[in-house]
């Protein structure tokens, strides 16, 4: 760890914070929480103390702005530079301030609060379920007013939960208008305006009327972004329009063509070429929690470690589980003491009504309710263990649970109690099966379970089995020699994917559609044309190599490349 | 795996992250942080200053300490990071 020149360092332990204004990007309320968890972070190990303050000076005054925000250190737009802060003393020292260009979640992408509705302000469950649909975003579907709404639950159709989302129609932030709603249309300076706009600000940030005149009433309010917003470019706020035509092509989602720097991005209007409005397209974002606590660590007297996996470490990186590094740590003791009186505690989240992506889930006193099964520990066979093993043969949903299959076993993680459970012999459970299976699917209309093993495939329905049937009774050519993955696509259909082509399966018909097969690399840019294992797990498309995944999602973006060992087996 | 299609890089209106050299990118980022800063204050001549302000970086992002512009080097000046100097100015 390092500290700053002189040491610098507060000379009173009882540290008081103000928040200045918010981010369009996260409900207030959740923005007040990441910080507050942020601080925590640090009173945990130390002996001081922080106190939000609503009005006056505090020592470090928090604000979110973009590029030029008043002081000698603009911000670069999206990505780069997150924010910044200044070491312990008076004026603009303490202070901490945060890009308002970049996308500001907890890390896992959009964290979208609802108001109204039955759910009791929870948060948005994406991806739900709504008339059989699944939607990863929040959606006016099925509404008359235009509001945006999700559910917030996994299935709406099941549970009927569902909340608003934010939007300018619901409310508005800061202004003089005590959060209330936009008013469209809304003259300023003599003229309609029937969105937010940036007109009449030099900060960009997007403003609009709470009555139908600006000039006559002065009432206003800032907009809150939508989670289908664009960030950056010149038209922040607004929703990508899909299609739209670039260069003469037309595209139905967010693309890298024309950037160097490889950022998936959209036109607002129907026509780059003709209007030049764009965005960037909504991403993981980055962790407001884990940006602040690092940002916090500088107010405080930290300077940057060298550590890597320190907090403080200058770079970037989301972690699930954060814990502070023992560096970090150290370096806070140096300056201010170990905490005195009661042992240090992990940081835990101040108390909401609801789960965050950044904050531990798991639910220690939840038992698994099928109490038969074994559950896998440290003294398995080793060659049973599936957390030692790089790659599977398949992988796959049946009935909600990600099932990975490998040598005549199985393992399934239970969605509900995110445990893994196995093995499980192959052919106890499907009798019919050989030990090896190529690719494995669910028919989401009839519950049917398709298992591929070489050129051949077998259909069970609960316990009763057919089969072994040849692939070329599907119409698949005979060139196939195994059938490497699976994508459910609507009712019905299903992509099976072998070498860098892909077939669409009619499951009713039991035939393969005309125009087929495509290359995967037509259609899914970006993932390796070489996966072992394809499959649809929670509304995205997973492509296996090895022991890497690569996700994407409905909108056929790659949003994560990861480990299978780590995120989907959640092996230590 | 499959390379979109494509090469056309086009100047995005209201884009402030400008098409920039790696040179140009990691005198920038050198400077911005403080390492050439604090090397040239040394009295360096500014040939050796760059290959050691790049070691400094190197030093402290945890990256072999080559002095070069290296692929490793370039893609951590790429990465999301704290605004503040990492060398103190």
């Amino acid at each position: 760890y390092k500290t700053f020149d002189g040491d610098l360092k507060w000379d009173h332990h009882d540290i008081t914070y103000r928040i200045l204004n918010y981010s369009p990007d996260m409900e207030s309320s959740l923005i007040d929480d990441a910080f507050a968890r942020a601080f925590k972070v640090w009173s945990a190990v130390t002996p001081l103390s922080f106190t939000r303050l609503f009005d006056g000076t505090a020592d470090i005054m928090i604000s979110f702005g973009k590029k030029d925000h008043g002081d000698p250190y603009p911000f670069d737009g999206k990505d780069g530079l997150l924010a910044h802060a200044y070491p312990p003393g008076e004026g603009l020292q303490g202070d901490a301030h945060f890009d308002d260009d970049e996308h500001w979640t907890l890390g896992r992408g959009a964290v979208v609060k609802t108001s109204y509705g039955n759910a009791n302000g929870a948060l948005c469950h994406f991806p739900f379920i709504f008339e059989g649909k699944a939607y990863t975003t929040c959606t006016t579907e099925g509404r008359t007013d235009n509001l945006p709404w999700c559910g917030t639950t996994e299935d709406y159709d099941k549970d009927k939960k569902y909340g608003f989302c934010p939007s300018e129609l619901l409310y508005t932030i800061g202004g003089n208008s005590d959060g209330k709603q936009c008013v469209f249309p809304f003259v300023f300076l003599g003229k309609e305006y029937n969105s937010c706009t940036t007109e009449g600000r030099s900060d960009e940030y997007r403003w609009c009327a709470t009555t139908d005149n600006f000039d006559k009433d002065k009432k206003y309010g800032f907009c809150p972004s939508r989670d289908t917003a664009v960030t950056g470019g010149n038209a922040e706020g607004e929703p990508c329009h899909f299609p739209f035509v670039f260069l003469g092509k037309e595209y139905d989602s967010c693309t890298s063509e024309g950037r160097a720097d490889g950022k998936l991005w959209c036109a607002t209007t129907a026509s780059y070429d003709q209007d030049q409005k764009w965005g960037f397209c909504p991403d993981q974002g980055y962790s407001l929690f884990l940006v602040a606590a690092h940002e916090f660590g500088h107010a405080l007297g930290l300077d940057h470690s060298n550590i890597r996996e320190a907090l403080m470490y200058p770079m970037y990186s989301y972690v699930e589980d954060f814990s502070l590094h023992e560096d970090d740590i150290e370096g806070i003791q140096y300056l201010y003491g170990g905490r005195t009186g009661p042992e240090p505690t992990t940081p835990q989240p101040t108390p909401t009504t609801t789960d965050y992506p950044d904050t531990d889930e798991t639910d220690e006193t939840e038992e698994p309710t099928e109490p038969t099964i074994t559950t896998t520990t440290p003294s398995v066979d080793p060659t049973l263990d599936a957390c030692k093993l790089n790659k599977f043969d398949t992988i796959t949903v049946i009935e909600g649970d990600l099932h990975f299959f490998s040598n005549g076993h199985y393992w399934k993680m239970s969605s509900k109690h995110k445990k893994l459970m196995g093995p499980f012999v192959t052919s106890e459970t499907w009798p019919k099966l050989p030990a090896s299976v190529d690719s494995a699917f669910e028919d989401l209309l009839t519950k049917k379970i398709y298992f591929f093993s070489g050129t051949q495939f077998w259909v069970y329905t609960g316990k009763d089995a057919h089969g072994p049937r040849s692939v070329e009774k599907l119409g698949l050519p005979n060139s196939v020699q195994k059938v490497e993955g699976a994508l459910q696509r609507g009712k019905g259909k299903v992509l099976l994917f072998s070498g860098e082509n892909f077939w669409r399966l009619d499951v009713k018909a039991q035939k393969i559609d005309k125009g087929y097969p495509r290359y995967i690399d037509s259609v899914f840019g970006g993932v390796p044309n070489d996966a072992h294992d394809v499959f649809l797990y929670k509304g995205h498309f997973y492509f296996c190599r090895e022991s890497f995944y690569w996700r994407m999602n409905p909108r056929r973006q790659v949003d994560r490349v990861g480990y299978v060992k780590y995120d989907l087996l959640q092996c230590p | 795996w499959t390379i979109p299609l494509k090469s056309v890089f086009v100047t995005f209106p209201g884009d402030i992250v400008k098409n920039v050299t790696d040179m140009e990118l990691a005198e920038n980022y050198l400077q911005r942080f403080g390492y050439m800063e604090s090397v040239k204050r040394s009295g360096f001549q500014p040939v050796v200053s760059a290959s050691k302000a790049l070691k400094r970086m190197q030093r402290q992002m945890g990256l072999e300490e080559t002095g070069e512009l290296d692929p490793a080097t370039l893609d951590a000046m790429k990465r999301p990071r704290c605004g503040v100097p990492d060398v103190a100015n």
